[in-house]
């Protein structure tokens, strides 16, 4: 159960920004 | 009993103070276990120098028991007012404090509509350039064309300028009227001839 | 005063937690639970029980040290106290995780967006005015093949 809040809690702190750099690319690229 | 995960926490520190705790408390009753060992085999051993006294290691191992526990539950009470006051003051983050990471969330904070919205107005507006830029192509393309057909009528309009050139230049300034008077010129002159003609035969 | 940081009040409730520990096993019990040997020697008893809280004492900052060390546990408290203070003119509960991910995702993305309709907006703007110079011209060039062609029929006709 630690483990995985801790898991959850990293993700909800790093993938945020990761999805907007994909987001964003891909945004891009469609531009493109 | 509802638990609480202190997700928000973990997501700060990059573990959850409960955990935290748990490992202090191990290690620190570890530590307590390991003591009271030692102090047992250092009794045990002082006693081997004394051959005469009755004290059997039974006892010294009851005693070793008692002050144990003793410990252990004064080191449990203790443990768990320690625990309660650095999960609420020190391993807490406020209710009224946001982590910088989620700063966005109060500056942006967007519905599924309000979401949707934007996302279409974005769409809309890639739209209209794609059908600006189309329509600045063609426009384009048709300035070029007009280019082109304009060269071509202005090549003709030259044309007829330098027809009136020449004209002009082998003494006809203007065409028309001396176009016109050529033909009265003929035509006075065809009327000569026929009096002429008429005139001989009567003569004659 | 100032309210005390977090690693003072952690340092500060760890030493009355180790002081109230010691002061609950204190030699008094300690000579209590071996009397025997408290009996035999109580000089020697003395000494191992100075011996046990020190050596208990060590153990236990040490081990906290090493979990402040492990965990970067300073600087997390002092950057955690800023944070704090600088929310501390709010009085509402802040945001937090909904536990639904697409929902909260979503704001971290709408800045872009915005900066990208943003951008939209100028360009497409820039557009339009460009085309409209464009167009400009080329109504100025049809009026001015319309004109030609008419010069070029009244021409023709006066020749013919």
């Amino acid at each position: 159960f630690d483990e995985l809040i801790v898991e959850t809690a990293t993700k909800r702190k790093q993938w945020p920004k990761k999805i907007l750099m994909h987001a964003i690319q891909t945004m891009k690229a469609e531009q493109e | 009993m509802s638990v609480n995960p202190m997700a928000y926490e973990a997501q700060f520190f990059g573990f959850t103070p409960q955990t935290c705790m748990l490992r202090v408390y191990i290690a620190f009753q570890d530590y307590l276990f390991e003591m009271m060992l030692v102090v047992e085999s250092v009794i045990l051993k002082k006693l081997v120098g004394f051959p005469d006294c009755k004290i059997s290691p039974f006892q010294i191992r009851k005693s070793t028991e008692k002050f144990l526990l003793f410990m252990k539950d004064h080191f449990d009470k203790l443990f768990s007012k320690m625990e309660e006051v650095l999960l609420q003051l020190v391993l807490n983050i406020p209710e009224n404090v946001l982590l910088p990471e989620d700063k966005v969330q109060e500056q942006y904070p967007y519905s599924k509509e309000q979401f949707q919205a934007l996302q279409d107005e974005i769409r809309q507006l890639q739209q209209q350039y794609k059908a600006e830029a189309s329509a600045g192509q063609a426009l384009r393309a048709e300035l070029e064309e007009q280019k082109a057909v304009q060269a071509e009528l202005e090549k003709i309009l030259q044309w007829f300028d330098g027809l009136e050139n020449i004209c002009r230049e082998h003494g006809t300034g203007n065409f028309k009227e001396s176009f016109a008077f050529l033909t009265q010129n003929s035509k006075k002159l065809q009327d000569v001839l026929k009096e002429v003609e008429e005139k001989s035969k009567k003569i004659k | 005063p100032a309210a005390p940081s977090r690693a003072q009040v952690f340092a500060t409730v760890v030493d009355t937690f180790l002081e109230k520990l010691v002061a609950a096993g204190s030699y008094q019990r300690f000579a209590s639970c071996y009397r025997c040997f408290y009996k035999l020697q109580p000089e020697m008893t003395r000494g191992i029980y100075d011996q046990f809280v020190s050596q208990l004492q060590a153990s236990i900052k040490e081990e906290i040290q090493e979990v402040k060390d492990e965990g970067n546990l300073e600087v997390l408290f002092n950057s955690l106290d800023k944070i704090a203070e600088e929310a501390q003119s709010r009085e509402e509960p802040a945001w937090r995780p909904s536990g639904i991910p697409e929902e909260d995702v979503r704001s971290a993305v709408v800045p872009y967006l915005l900066k990208h309709r943003s951008y939209l907006r100028k360009v497409l703007k820039e557009k339009e005015e460009e085309n409209g110079k464009v167009a400009e011209s080329v109504l100025a060039g049809r009026e001015r093949i319309a004109e030609l062609q008419q010069l070029i029929q009244a021409r023709k006709r006066a020749w013919q």
